[in-house]
């Protein structure tokens, strides 16, 4: 006979751990540095702080296959009410808002305590000094997984002496540093790579050091918190709006619950829907709503989606960090204009390096990096829609005037207030048709650029020789 | 400043429902359909009861895109008192047990009904007979997203006029079946091909029925549920069996709780970890606990894991499959003996079938058919561990006398107590080291035997022109 029970999330993500990329010690040491990593910078950038992070990683002298992974950032610190929960409870966090936020699922930093509490016992330790306050908090916290709780351990407050804010995250788990150093090494650089206004440091268990510089002071404006897009309407977005509207009015709640829906374009929903536009809206019949959430989704006159949302990199940021990095003899990057899939603005960037010092490709197509808002995807790749759209097998390279393997990199930056990631360990990026179409055009036109440069090249070669 | 807030496991899967498998309406229609079909067949082979399984797929009156998907079976039923949990509650059920089983993570179900419940607003309706006893059960139920609690909307119970078991779900979604289609089709055809003992029918929107009947009236045993196996060990795992611990020893502990361990080994795995035998467990320090984890993990002498928790297709199974579909010249498959990973048992199984009407292969590599625990796999190909192995660019086909491309098929078939699933949508595998090896080695050694099947007929051939 069956025997029925129910799990915590907390459960559920510790005996499916290598779905959110803990899978060995060497990819779950790398999954660790980067969860602590991102949300560092989500709370410098996201608030207008020119980001400060640095990342230690040391051997912990119990046992030879543990590390202790510190990351600390200048960041807005958190509330000290909300700290057992943001490092304790999985499923919480922050970032469950309609805005460009590298974190979105409110489990990294949990992934990586519980790895931690698993392989060596050792709660997380956390320091916060909240920008604003007068006071610093330090915690030790466990997870309790069975009930999806945290466990703080030790908690205290001091009074701060100086003005810095920021924040402050240890946790001791089991990795493999040799095969995990070079992907870390790689993810640190290509991560200052989208973000030059930041300052970032790592040292490694071999006391190495290496820092990357802010090599600009003026940052893009953080993203901003935008209403949902009609276009990705369902029944239940709409019954929960309703449930929690305060217009007295159906087309006054659809003009102030949804962002490119105005007077006109509310009536002309309405009407398609055959409902009265001055109906209260807690009166609505399931046929209503079903009938307004698809005359919703089929109308195709709205505004596009608002971007103040987005924060792309940039043409001068993508050609800067291609040439800081490949030092090739052409570099060329476009920033498309938004669009949007399921209701969600997204923005394509594509930068393309040629020649010079870049290194060789391989056969199978150029060498890829690929961005997913700033975080950087090392992982993968063949699964993605990026490597989908830019593999020799797909896409045309000869006819830019590039025969593979050739001297060629491209880059790929996608932004999103939801990127359609494929697994909850954010390393690959699904082919929603929309992305993938955005992605393509985008390549193609920073690879006839690159066409442009080199049959002016060849034009002048054959010059000289004459 | 940031807004901190929990999401339930309903509205983190709602959100990210498209890691899930529900991306898009055709992607949708098709997981609807099989989370259903590997409930039902979980219900009947999992308790010794030859499947017969109905499924129908019909268009709903209310929209042209909205199809009624239900899915009969004579399995062992539900027990009432579960039936709303089970349906309508995230992260439940009856598989979280250490045995070879279709589901494995308690979401398929509900996310269908989720899915169901966002396009349509309807709720599924369960009827259920459960084998033994008087009574047969009618529920419709919608899920709360915000409390991840199931709605009950209806409840009936009937007094039962005949003794047939079994369960009904039916859910209304929004699909695709124009472009779904030939993916469930193939999908249950392949299903059929692994439970030739099973008679599965599955009826259309344009009102076709096909139907495959069972070939076979023997079943394999059911799999058993079995101890964890040492070498999967972890300090949260050791701590729970300690805090739930009816032994006063620790050696009689490590013996109860574990598969594998008898007299001899628990004392030497406790000497090595420079403890006591007979130490009260519940006395034991955190330091001793990630000792004794430690000492668990190195030791390789532990007897392999049983195997009574798996249940293999067979080398019959899989070469009558490869025939029934494909009507080859030459058809071959091997069982290996079990390995494992991490303390999971597993056993791979690989056929080979070869030309007669085997299609042509594409140039990369042999058409492949994956299954994991019965279940077919056909998306995502490209990121499976068994696409890895078999691909051309990775296994030397020609030392095999095969030129690709080439009328060639491969299946493997892998079941353990954990698929290393890379997603919950359960599509491909991860390239875990120990299964790649396992999966290697025995396409390896069904290539051999076609190897020698081809240089005989080349042989022959040879003799027939002289
Ligand atoms: N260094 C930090 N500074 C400020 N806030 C932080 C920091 N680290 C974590 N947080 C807070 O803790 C919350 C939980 O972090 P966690 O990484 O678990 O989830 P997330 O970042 O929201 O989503 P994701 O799972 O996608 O990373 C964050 O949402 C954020 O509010
Ligand atoms: N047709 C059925 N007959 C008997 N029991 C069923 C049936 N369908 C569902 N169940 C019960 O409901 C539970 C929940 O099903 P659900 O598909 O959500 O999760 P699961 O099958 O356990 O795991 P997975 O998410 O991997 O499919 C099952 O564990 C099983 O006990
Ligand atoms: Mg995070
Ligand atoms: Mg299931």
């Amino acid at each position: 006979i069956e025997k029925f029970r129910s799990l915590s999330p907390a459960e559920f993500f510790y005996r499916n751990r290598e779905i959110a990329g803990f899978s060995n010690p060497s990819r779950a040491l790398y999954q660790t540095v980067r969860e602590l990593v991102e949300n560092s910078l989500d709370a410098c950038d996201n608030h207008g702080i020119l980001p400060t992070v640095r990342i230690t990683v040391f051997p912990e002298n119990t046992k030879e296959n543990h590390y202790r992974v510190t990351v600390s950032d200048n960041g807005i610190g958190i509330p000290p009410r909300y700290v057992p929960q943001a490092f304790g409870k999985v499923l919480f966090g922050s970032k469950y808002k309609l805005r460009q936020t590298r974190g979105t699922f409110g489990l990294g930093a949990k992934m990586a305590i519980l790895y931690g509490q698993i392989t060596t016992g050792k709660p997380v330790e956390v320091r916060t000094s909240p920008k604003g306050s007068q006071y610093s908090y330090f915690f030790k916290i466990m997870i309790d997984i069975e009930k999806n709780e945290p466990i703080v351990m030790e908690r205290r407050i001091m009074k701060r002496k100086s003005k810095r804010h920021g924040t402050t995250v240890s946790v001791v788990v089991e990795g493999d540093w040799s095969r995990a150093r070079s992907r870390i090494l790689e993810y640190i650089k290509r991560t200052a790579m989208g973000v030059p206004y930041a300052t970032i440091t790592i040292i490694t268990p071999e006391k190495e050091a290496y820092k990357y510089s802010r090599v600009i002071r003026k940052m893009p404006p953080p993203p901003r918190e935008v209403k949902p897009h009609p276009r990705g309407v369902d029944i239940e977005m709409l019954k929960a709006i309703i449930a929690s509207t305060k217009s007295s009015t159906l087309k006054d709640m659809l003009k102030n619950a949804f962002q490119s829906i105005g007077k006109k374009s509310a009536e002309i929903l309405l009407e398609e829907a055959g409902i009265d536009p001055n109906k209260d809206p807690r009166k609505l019949t399931l046929d209503e709503i079903t009938a307004l959430v698809s005359s919703m989704r089929k109308y195709n006159k709205y505004r596009p989606p608002r971007t103040d949302a987005l924060s792309p990199l940039g043409k001068d940021i993508i050609e800067a960090g291609l040439k800081g990095v490949l030092k090739p003899e052409f570099a060329y990057a476009v920033t498309r204009k938004p669009s949007s899939y399921s209701g969600h603005p997204f923005i394509v960037e594509v930068g393309v390096a040629y020649g010079g010092e870049v290194p060789l490709s391989p056969d199978k197509g150029p060498i890829l990096y690929r961005f997913a808002n700033k975080i950087p995807l090392l992982y993968d790749e063949g699964s993605d829609v990026c490597w989908k759209v830019v593999s020799d097998a797909n896409f045309n390279w000869r006819q830019y005037n590039v025969k593979l393997p050739d001297r060629i990199a491209v880059l790929v930056h996608i932004c999103s207030t939801k990127i359609p990631y494929k697994g909850v360990g954010k390393e690959s990026i699904a082919d929603v048709p929309e992305i993938e179409r955005e992605v393509r055009n985008a390549v193609k036109e920073a690879a006839r650029h690159l066409r442009l440069y080199l049959s002016k090249k060849i034009r002048a070669e054959e010059e000289k020789r004459k």
